[in-house]
């Protein structure tokens, strides 16, 4: 089962179109295995993705040096997701009793 | 169906009970085709709304061909529970009914949805494996026969975008073409993904604007504008490529291109910040909101026979 332990979503903001071109170009950085939730579309949409944990330093160290903003979208996913499985179990065993 | 929790995420078992449970429920009304087989064998079930006659015009929705956007299948099943529900209480529902048929598929990706649930809960592809590849998988909304293979669209198999060998590959995207084509008489098809708030018309893989495009950017604009009535969520629209990317090999151009005048997609609803794992409480209100849009267009659509 794959994990995402230390996974984050991040929300990056382009400023003008050549930022967003900027952010287009690290969909073509495979090596960092990143996952876009929301591609770049303009100026007035931020781009969300999920960057894993390996990526992490260099991802944020990439959009600091290109003066990209970006903010922590989800913390770590796997905490997120691990509140959604409960979530679902817990309401399976509610329903369970009305069946 | 009425004990059936719309508020949480289910299963695609209990999706396929759910089905049955809701033909079972309206046998005058309700009746379920499978109309093929995913690659790892799961059925690829249409539910069918339709009150009599013979290959009348329809309305096609399908949720969840990237199968990690869940408030979409929840959407779906959503969906499927009110056009039931609201027959013979909704005049316009009715009406529509009374003349066209409305095919739901609410898990357009079985195999995907399964895999989300037990291996990999951001999986958005198919499950075939590609040969030569240890990257599974092709994007099912890159599959199809409209501008295959061009820009918008990937040929390496790790990609999530990756459009497979060739057009229609993937049997969970050619039984819906063969479906479409056997049938003849579809005037409407909304596929529905999420998320992103957006609801777009063809083209994605072309700027050349559809010829029905100022009817399909007023029709985007009264959905819209019917959908945030509700809850006041904002939407962008427009054609595909000006509004979120170049896309080759997507679904509604392929419809479109089929003479389907009606040919949308849905981005549903992330207010918030949680995108693919939306909270399970944020699924009604997404249903009820989008509910109101596709209402839009498909009384549009009732009203506008061509």
């Amino acid at each position: 089962k794959e994990t995402f332990e230390g996974h984050q979503v991040l929300r990056i903001t382009a400023k003008d179109e050549a930022q967003l071109a900027l952010i287009k170009d690290m969909e073509e950085m495979v090596h960092l295995q990143l996952d876009f939730w929301r591609g770049v579309t303009d100026v007035a949409t931020p781009v969300d993705v999920r960057v894993p944990f390996h990526s992490l330093q260099s991802v944020k160290r990439h959009l600091e040096s290109l003066e990209l903003e970006y903010l922590v979208m989800i913390q770590d996913l796997q905490v997120m997701l691990d509140e959604e499985k409960l979530e679902m179990e817990s309401a399976a065993r509610v329903a369970e009793p009305r069946n | 169906t009425e004990s059936f929790d719309f508020s949480r995420y289910h299963t695609i078992s209990e999706i396929y009970s759910f089905q049955d449970m809701l033909v079972a429920e309206n046998p005058n009304l309700v009746s379920k085709i499978v109309i093929g087989q995913s690659y790892q064998g799961r059925p690829l079930n249409v539910l069918k709304f339709s009150t009599g006659g013979t290959n009348r015009p329809a309305i096609w929705i399908d949720t969840g061909i990237h199968s990690r956007e869940w408030v979409t299948q929840a959407s779906g099943t959503w969906f499927a529970k009110k056009i039931a529900s609201d027959y013979g209480r909704d005049s316009a529902l009715t009406a529509i009914l009374d003349k066209m048929d409305i095919f739901v598929e609410i898990v357009t990706n079985p195999d995907g949805f399964y895999f989300t649930h037990n291996s990999n809960r951001m999986w958005r592809k198919t499950r075939k494996p590609n040969p030569g590849s240890s990257c599974v998988g092709v994007d099912p909304n890159r599959n199809w026969d409209a501008g295959f293979g061009g820009a918008g669209a990937s040929g390496n198999p790790c990609s999530e975008t990756y459009r497979g060998e060739k057009a229609h590959s993937e049997p969970e995207v050619k039984s819906i073409v063969d479906f479409v084509k056997s049938h003849g008489n579809f005037k409407a098809f909304v596929s529905i993904h999420s998320y992103s708030q957006m609801l777009l018309y063809p083209y994605g893989y072309t700027t050349t604007p559809v010829k029905d495009q100022a009817e399909l950017h007023n029709l985007a604009n009264k959905a819209i504008t019917d959908l945030a009535s509700l809850y006041g969520t904002r939407y962008r629209y427009g054609s595909i490529i000006n509004t979120i990317y170049q896309a080759s090999g997507g679904t509604i151009d392929w419809t479109y291109n089929q003479g389907i005048k009606y040919s949308y997609t849905f981005e549903l609803r992330d207010t918030g910040r949680y995108g693919f794992i939306l909270p399970a409480n944020q699924i009604i209100p997404t249903a009820q909101e989008t509910w109101l849009a596709l209402m839009a267009i498909m009384d549009h659509t009732f009203k506008n026979p061509y």
